[in-house]
């Protein structure tokens, strides 16, 4: 039943594992700064990059937009 | 590009197809690869040869999870494939997700554009040496006789088909008058559509042959549940008929959406019986994934651009363009080649088209005029309440206006909107609230973005915002040849494009320029396969097409599928 599926992604994880795997923060700037700033900046940065509302914030349209299929080369720096 | 503008130091370039997906047939893929590069080198000199052993320059794999490069992939849908900028090795490497379902992206592989021996339209699914198609790839006339081949390479494969040779096409509906629901069993076999249809003692039937006299082979079709209304985990329309729980379903009876995935109820009782299902997905198409995967082994990297092939987010396009952002940037790296012209978004025209002299009583403006909000047209008059729109036999026209459905006829008009119990409005008179207008008309649309309503009648168009009127124009202004009788109705598009049919064509016209587009007009039946190419009105209403013929209508999804066939004056109008 739809309703049992449950996401196994909370809405932050999420959006971490998004910012991280496309480039939008690296695991430095993870572990050291301040987690609720930099996450606002790295928000702002792609919703500049994928033509969203630059909220800096994890809003409707971010989630959705990094719910939705895409190519898995980052947006920011290429494959290491 | 990437950092540094890697690129390839020679244009000759090579790729192997190291593995397939099971999706498709190799032949498809093959093709569908072929195109994507042929989308880079229409633009630049480069050239692409595919090879199949050693190291070619751009190696594609499907793979799924780790996939032996250090980035796994992720199951279904999320990350559908990458690539890796030019260079050695590795480098310039394209790898797809194969937990993704592949197709050509409308959610059929193959797409046949020819009909059957008698010339009628094939109808799908189709059997062929006992499998099924849906589609087929290529066509052509052999002896006089239409086929389909099922598989790109069809020269090798040689597999061709003839579609069913029974000329079959649904007007019936079954005892409550709505119309059949296909597929539907009678006598053990499967229908998807019916030749004739009748109704005796009150039921309708439908034969199922073209001889029906000799076969008596009526069948009455089976009580619908309901209409389709569900959609697949990607927000499109489900796409019938689907196998959930190893069951095939045509229609389905209530939906929903969960966790942003919509769903489908295959039984009215749905509570107990729980038999929930995805419809499935349209899968991704693998010529526009290919064709950005190999954007980035060429040296490109994502664009900001919406509309961009190099855009990070997948949407499927069907007729699909390079933006001049991917042209300035491959042509940037390796230059123009003898390729055509990229297109340049086409430039508003300056002069502003002259109104032709314009008949008496009708006030003719410019286009700055035109461009000012439409005055809410004022309340019409009603000529003629006796008239009842529920007897006329056909109308001239059929169009939405400001929301609600308009049907003209002989200088008269009524109105009817699917939200309000008033039901039919009218009738109204034409001349009142488009003074200038002929009486009689081939066709209306109102243009979505200026709100502005576009009329065609012979050869001529008028084009109202409120009571203003530019025109009478001919639509060689349009662009649309001389070769074009009637305009026979139209269908609004996205971005201010709308379909104008004529005939067995269709022209798509941008309704900004008011010029239509290159490679138009294009045969109706290649795209819009199954409804009757002499339709008599063409109009767009809920999000799908109508095509009316005589006193019937047929509905199109936005995906090219038939999914009712009915009386206008009972379903649409609910005379």
């Amino acid at each position: 039943f739809p309703g049992e599926l449950v996401s196994t992604l909370s809405d932050m994880e999420l959006a971490k594992s998004y910012l991280l795997r496309y480039g939008y923060t690296t695991e430095v700037e993870e572990r050291t700064s301040n987690k609720q700033v930099s996450l606002g900046k790295a928000l702002r940065r792609m919703q500049k990059q994928l033509g969203l509302e630059e909220t800096g914030q994890l809003d409707t349209g971010t989630l959705e937009a990094m719910r939705a299929p895409r190519c898995g080369v980052p947006d920011v720096g290429a494959f290491l | 590009t990437f950092e540094g503008d890697l690129k390839w130091d020679h244009m000759d370039l090579t790729y192997r197809v190291m593995n397939y997906s099971p999706d498709l047939d190799r032949a498809i893929i093959d093709d569908a690869f072929k195109r994507a590069f042929k989308v880079w080198s229409d633009v630049t000199p480069l050239t692409f040869t595919q090879i199949y052993s050693g190291e070619a320059d751009i190696m594609i794999m499907f793979g799924s999870q780790e996939h032996g490069d250090g980035y796994p992939f992720d199951g279904k849908d999320g990350l559908l494939a990458h690539a890796f900028p030019p260079g050695r090795g590795i480098q310039g490497d394209a790898h797809f997700d194969d937990d993704e379902l592949w197709t050509l992206g409308n959610g059929i592989v193959v797409k046949t554009r020819h009909g059957n021996a008698n010339g009628a339209n094939c109808h799908f699914p189709f059997l062929f040496e006992g499998h099924s198609y849906s589609q087929c790839i290529t066509e052509g006339r052999t002896d006089g006789l239409p086929w389909c081949a099922t598989t790109a390479s069809y020269d090798r494969d040689k597999k061709y088909g003839f579609c069913p040779s029974e000329l079959l096409y649904t007007t019936g509906g079954n005892s409550d008058g709505s119309p059949c629901v296909f597929p539907f069993i009678f006598d053990g076999t499967s229908y998807n559509t019916c030749t004739m249809d009748g109704r005796s003692d009150g039921y309708r039937w439908c034969a199922t042959t073209a001889n029906f006299d000799q076969d008596k082979k009526y069948g009455f079709c089976p009580n619908r549940d309901t209409a389709v209304i569900g959609g697949n985990s990607q927000g499109d329309p489900c796409v019938f008929p689907f196998t959930f729980l190893g069951q095939s379903y045509s229609t389905c009876t209530s939906q929903g959406r969960q966790d942003g995935k919509l769903w489908c109820a295959t039984t009215s009782n749905y509570d107990t019986d729980k038999k929930w299902g995805f419809c499935p997905d349209r899968g991704y198409s693998i010529f526009l994934v290919a064709a950005h995967e190999f954007g980035h082994s060429l040296g490109l990297d994502h664009s900001s651009v919406r509309e961009a092939l190099m855009y990070p987010m997948y949407s499927y396009i069907q007729d699909f363009q390079l933006h001049p952002d991917d042209v300035q940037g491959i042509q940037y790296l390796y230059g123009r080649g003898s390729g055509p012209e990229p297109t340049a978004p086409v430039p508003v025209p300056t002069e502003k088209p002259q109104p032709m002299p314009t008949e008496a009583g009708s006030t003719s403006t410019t286009e700055e005029e035109e461009e000012e909000t439409l005055q809410p047209t004022a309340t019409p008059i009603p000529v003629d309440p006796s008239r009842d729109a529920c007897m006329e036999k056909d109308f001239d026209a059929i169009t939405e206006i400001n929301g609600e459905l308009h049907f003209f006829k002989d200088g008269k008009y009524w109105t009817h909107s699917p939200f309000w119990k008033s039901g039919i409005q009218g009738a109204f008179s034409m001349a009142y609230t488009w003074p200038g207008l002929p009486a009689v008309i081939d066709a209306a649309f109102q243009d979505l973005l200026t709100k502005r309503v576009f009329f065609f009648a012979g050869r001529q168009f008028w084009v109202f915002s409120g009571k203003n009127m530019l025109g009478p124009r001919s639509i060689e202004k349009l662009g649309i040849g001389k070769g074009a009788g009637r305009i026979s109705g139209a269908l609004q598009r996205g971005r201010g494009k709308v379909l104008l049919f004529s005939g067995e064509s269709y022209w798509r016209l941008d309704v900004k320029v008011q010029r239509v587009d290159k490679g138009y007009p294009r045969a109706t039946d290649d795209v819009f396969t199954g409804v009757p190419l002499d339709s008599h009105n063409v109009f767009l209403f809920q999000d799908k097409y109508h095509f009316c013929r005589g006193s019937f209508y047929w509905r199109m999804t936005p995906h090219y599928q038939v999914d009712r066939v009915g009386y206008v004056k009972y379903d649409i109008l609910q005379c």
